[in-house]
């Protein structure tokens, strides 16, 4: 594992801690898409069941445990808590992500490395994630002032597709025989999606003022 | 090269 495989995990973990942390601390959930949180959810199910046919190592398979266990989690909380779900943008939040997980799923049957259950089920969760975060960037574009936590929780899980890409990039030119096309066309496309809500950030960053996103 | 990749990363 390289330095920049480890850096991106590390900022997808803090980006779950920030937002678990925002939900504990504030018992509020305002600014955070639901929907994206059950897309990321998907996602890891379907990717990781791989956790009980192969074994990578103990750092992967602990990771996996917790990212599942996270996603669950959250949205547990945005749906279930007493508290917490009453700070629900629910009608903020409308975008229609079951077509998301139709069309995913519908490309993974189409395009996978190999025809088989657990192939396609990884190749669907490599494209939802691409665009899982869709309904978040919706929702805070639609809400205009985005809270310090929720910028951070976004800022860092783009932080951990930069560093993804960084990581392909070293492994290109480090490995004989690297072609992870499936991933690194979904990492470009997810990374892209960021691009917007990364140059305001910097700029609010840059005037030391609130982040706004226009609308 | 046909064999489905390793998924090594997360």
């Amino acid at each position: 594992m390289n330095i920049f495989r480890f850096l991106g995990d590390m900022t997808h973990l803090i980006s779950i801690l920030i937002l678990l942390l925002k939900i504990y601390a504030t018992k509020s959930c305002s600014g955070i898409s639901l929907k994206t949180q059950e897309l990321y959810a998907l996602v890891f199910l379907a990717r990781y069941l791989d956790l009980f046919t192969d074994f990578i190592s103990v750092y992967n398979s602990v990771m996996k445990v917790v990212f599942i266990a996270s996603s669950l989690a959250i949205v547990w909380c945005m749906r279930r808590h007493r508290v917490v779900r009453r700070s629900y943008d629910k009608e903020l939040d409308t975008f229609r992500h079951y077509f998301l997980v139709a069309a995913c799923l519908a490309l993974a049957l189409l395009v996978q490395e190999k025809f088989t259950f657990l192939e396609v089920l990884w190749a669907f969760s490599i494209y939802l994630e691409a665009v899982a975060i869709l309904p978040q960037l919706v929702l805070l574009q639609r809400s205009g002032n985005v809270d310090n936590l929720t910028g951070q929780y976004v800022f860092f899980l783009g932080a951990y597709r930069a560093f993804y890409i960084l990581n392909w990039i070293y492994r290109y030119f480090t490995e004989t025989h690297f072609s992870r096309w499936i991933s690194c066309v979904s990492g470009l496309v997810q990374t892209a999606l960021y691009a917007d809500f990364f140059y305001y950030y910097f700029i609010s960053w840059k005037n030391n003022s609130k982040l706004q996103l226009p609308a | 090269n046909t064999e489905a990749e390793v998924h090594d990363e997360l």
